[in-house]
């Protein structure tokens, strides 16, 4: 059964399914290690005497040391670091981490671009650690294929110097559509295996009521995630002289990229596919056409288009135009007009007809009443007489012509009882004296 | 009684040349 309609063949609203977008998708990233071959270091937790980890007391350094250094080598299967392995499956039993170049430090940046391929609408974006989490990154969407960013959420242990925002503001009705700075999962520990997962409706007011929610269906939808991360963690260490071993240790490292959501499709598909260029498209029902069925199919003007909701699928429908036309418009006087049920307006009706439905005869044409109005033959030429006629168009109901004084006939083409042919054609029918 | 129908060779167009339909 297709779920865009229910058993009695109604339409009602379908969506596609839940997904990780990102799954399997490449992701540009902006620095990977290995190029060439480089040294890095696994900070870990330096052990007590009885193999418990120390207290932190002091400096944080106290307790974390570099140690396990390794090589990271784009030639070696074995020792690289791709960023392929972002979104690969995510084995928790065999963790795959992709892997910057150590110690790009703040202003330089290390990003991760991700192209969807079509509008998603994002429901989290997550992040899995192999290294410790930044001090400060950014989550931010693209809407219009990477030509332009905003952003989506910001992570940083100082907001304010970082991204000139303060730290967790209040999300009003005002301000539903405005990324948050948050110094949370901003800590050091864990130095392995944290987790930075954005919501992208969690806290906005809102959420609870997302189909009547434009403001908050344009906050989710993405066709693009980037990710910046503005700068690392450190102990301070980097700049003493013997500071190679706490630079190899400082790098951004992840297992996993994850970007929760839904192909985009308004409620009028259930799924997306790939087109024969490899274009991800939704699968349209509802009488709607378009990448995301964000408008009507060509003929179903009659009302505008508008997004599906629970309770209601508002599918296009189709213009009545008697199929007496191909092409039909929406007018949106005649819409309101109509109590909002009726605003196609038939384009270039055929077979002699006219009317914003295409409803009744051309002027010079009769309704032929033996025939249903969508017939092809429904209308039939007046055919009023040149001389016997006072014009040509005739009686759209009855088809009977004007006819001069002392004319009679459908089509005004004989003199009326006591009435005779005279010569002149302005004056067809004398009367016989 | 049906009365015939006009006979256009009869009329004579002499003064409305103008308005004599195509035949």
């Amino acid at each position: 059964p297709d779920p865009c309609y229910d058993e009695t063949g109604h339409p009602r609203r379908c969506i596609p399914d839940f997904v990780n977008a990102a799954f399997g998708k490449e992701v540009r990233v902006s620095s990977t290690c290995g190029r060439p071959p480089s040294r890095f270091c696994v900070l870990s937790e330096r052990k007590g005497p009885g193999g418990e980890a120390e207290e932190e007391r002091g400096p944080r350094a106290a307790s974390i040391s570099p140690s396990s250094c390794q090589v990271c080598d784009a030639g070696d299967p074995k020792r690289w670091h791709p960023a392929s392995y972002l979104t690969d499956l995510n084995n928790p039993h065999n963790l795959t981490c992709w892997q910057s170049e150590s110690f790009v430090q703040h202003p330089l940046n290390v990003t991760l671009s991700l192209a969807l391929g079509k509008k998603f609408e994002v429901t989290y974006v997550s992040l899995q650690f192999c290294s410790p989490r930044p001090e400060s990154m950014a989550i931010l969407k693209s809407m219009d294929g990477g030509k332009s960013w905003v952003p989506f959420q910001f992570y940083s242990a100082q907001c304010r110097k970082m991204y000139n925002r303060p730290n967790r503001a209040a999300i009003t009705k005002q301000n539903e559509q405005e990324a948050v700075c948050t110094d949370s999962h901003t800590d050091l520990r864990p130095l392995a295996g944290g987790l930075i997962a954005f919501s992208t409706l969690d806290g906005r007011p809102s959420a609870h009521d997302f189909d009547n929610s434009p403001v908050l269906q344009d906050w989710v939808t993405a066709t693009d995630i980037q990710v910046v991360f503005s700068r690392l963690h450190t102990f301070g260490d980097e700049n003493e002289d013997d500071s190679q071993l706490a630079r190899d240790s400082y790098y951004y490292a992840v297992s996993d990229l994850q970007v929760g959501g839904r192909c985009k499709c308004n409620g009028h598909a259930a799924r997306c596919l790939r087109d024969r260029d490899g274009q991800l498209l939704c699968d349209c029902k509802h009488h709607t056409a378009g990448p995301e069925c964000d408008r009507c199919k060509p003929f179903h003007y009659d009302r505008p288009w508008q997004r599906a909701t629970a309770r209601e699928a508002n599918e296009c429908v189709a213009c009545n135009c008697n199929l007496h036309a191909r092409r039909c418009r929406f007018n949106m006087e005649l819409y309101k007009l109509s109590g909002r049920k009726s605003g196609g307006v038939c384009l270039n009706c055929r077979h002699n007809t006219a009317g914003r439905h295409c409803h009744y005869c051309k002027e010079g044409y009769y309704r032929d009443m033996t025939k249903p109005i969508t017939h092809r033959k429904a209308c039939k030429a007046c055919d009023c007489h040149p001389v016997g006629a006072a014009g040509k168009t005739c009686n759209q109901t009855t088809g009977q012509c004007p006819c001069k004084d002392g004319v009679t006939g459908i089509t005004c083409n004989r003199c009326a009882k006591g009435y005779q042919q005279s010569r002149s054609p302005i004056a067809p029918c004398i009367k016989i004296p | 009684d049906v009365m015939p129908t006009l006979d256009m060779t009869l009329f004579d167009w002499t003064d409305y040349e103008d308005l004599r339909p195509e035949m």
